[in-house]
Parts: structure tokens; sequence; C-alpha cells
């Protein structure tokens, strides 16, 4: 299928089990075709993606058919990825509104797996070399979202850390990882880093270090040696 | 230059790595 098409089909509001086949199919396109393919699909199927994720996100649990929408919601995070997988799409998502915001919603500790994307998708765009200091976005994103659920900001990734999915306990510190590493200011990284152990990120690391597993391991070694280097600077 | 391609992938590889906490 062509580009013009995916954005056809998705025009016509497919729902449930059609619109997630339609997503499956276009993330394996977005992955496969060249970025000319991607531009094609361009904007006006960037918009039609983030929308139906609002729509989906916005969707209540009752919802007969929340399953298959939370499957959706995974599939438009997955093909979210493909689509900023060259600088086009990067710029284009990173040039909406409602990029960030969205992806921020996405992280739901009740769906580990689609957690895990949206979080370290958050994490590679807080790194991105970039005018506009990124990591300010996500934070701003992630504490707007709080705000307006009256929680702490970092609530979330702390519940995500006591999960027992361990993809999802790395992912967390990734994001976490990401968000000091960028501030410029020893005092942001040091604020940063009070607030997580105050809100119980203390407890989490001592339960998390006895885990055996290469991916947290990196995590936890990037956390301490940052915090070190920040210690001694202070 | 749009056509570069992989910039997630990398970004993603410099954090699970390690690299992209490392300070310049």
């Amino acid at each position: 299928r062509s580009a013009v098409m995916y954005i056809q089909e998705l025009k016509t509001e497919p729902r449930d089990t059609q619109l997630l086949s339609c997503l499956e199919s276009l993330r394996i396109s977005l992955n496969n075709n060249p970025v000319s393919w991607v531009q094609t699909f361009g904007e006006e199927g960037l918009i039609l993606l983030l929308n139906f994720l609002k729509k989906l996100q916005d969707e209540k649990e009752e919802y007969p058919n929340a399953g298959v929408g939370v499957k959706c919601q995974h599939e438009i995070i997955r093909c979210l990825k493909a689509f900023m997988n060259n600088k086009y799409g990067l710029k284009a998502m990173l040039a909406s509104a409602d990029g960030i915001p969205l992806l921020v919603r996405a992280i739901n500790y009740s769906v580990p797996h689609m957690m895990v994307d949206a979080v370290k998708l958050l994490s590679a765009i807080c790194i991105l070399e970039h005018p506009e200091n990124l990591h300010e976005r996500v934070l701003e994103s992630i504490t707007a979202l709080a705000e307006e659920r009256d929680i702490e900001r970092f609530q979330p990734l702390l519940s995500g850390m006591r999960k027992s999915n361990i993809a999802l306990k790395g992912g967390c510190m990734q994001l976490i990882n990401a968000l000091i590493s960028r501030g410029e200011e020893l005092d942001f990284r040091i604020h940063i880093r009070s607030e997580l152990m105050r809100l119980g990120l203390r407890e989490l690391l001592a339960e998390v270090r006895n885990i055996e597993n290469e991916e947290l391991r990196v995590q936890l070694q990037g956390f301490d040696e940052q915090a070190e280097e920040d210690s001694e600077d202070l | 230059d749009g056509d570069e391609t992989g910039i997630m992938d990398g970004l993603l590889e410099a954090l699970q790595s390690g690299a992209a906490f490392k300070r310049k």
C-alpha cells in the first residue's frame, strides 16, 4: 500500500481490529520504506496518528473494546518511533505541539509494554542535540500532566519501577538518567535526584540493585556515576 | 538533509549502552 492509501484509510476512521490491522501494516511500511515514503505520509499522516492516539487515550476503560484500544495505542507509539527514525519525521514530530505531551500520556504503568516504548522514545528526545532544550520540554509535559492529575510528577515513573517487568524498570531509569544528564545546572540535577529519592527511589534502588540484568546494570551505573560526579562538584 | 535515517536507533543505542550519560 502507498503512503496515500494509508492516509485515506485512516481518514475513514477505522475502529478496533480494523484500525489495529491498518496500524500494524503502517508500522512495517514506515520501517521498511525510504524516507521519501515517510515524507509522502508526511505531516498529514502524523496528525492523523496523533489524533487517533489522543482519542484512544481519552476513551474510558469501560469501553467494550478497551483491550483493542490499548493495543492500537501501543501500535501508534511504534509507528511514531518508525516515523521519527529520520530527520524529516523527527522534525515534524518536534514541530507538533501534541507529540511530546501525548507520549507523556502513554506513560501508563498498567500497560507495561507500551510504557517501555513511550519512556524510551522520550529518553531519546531528551538527549537529542537541538537548539531548544528538549529535556525541558519533556519535563514540562510530565509536570503539566501531573498537575492535571494532582499527583507528584515522577509518581508514574516510580510506579513503573515498582512493576515486576524488568524492561520497564530499565526504561524508567533510562528516562530518569536522560532527564538528569541533560540538565546544565548542578542545582537542577541535584533537585531532580532529591525529588525522586524523596518519592521513594532510594528504597526502590536498593531492591533493583539485586536484580541481575545487563540493561538495568548499565542504567544504575549511569545514575550512580552522574550522582558521584555531581557530589564531587558540589 | 531530510534523508538521514536511523536517528532514533542511534539515540536509543547511546542510551542503552550508557554512552549518552558520560559527561562531555
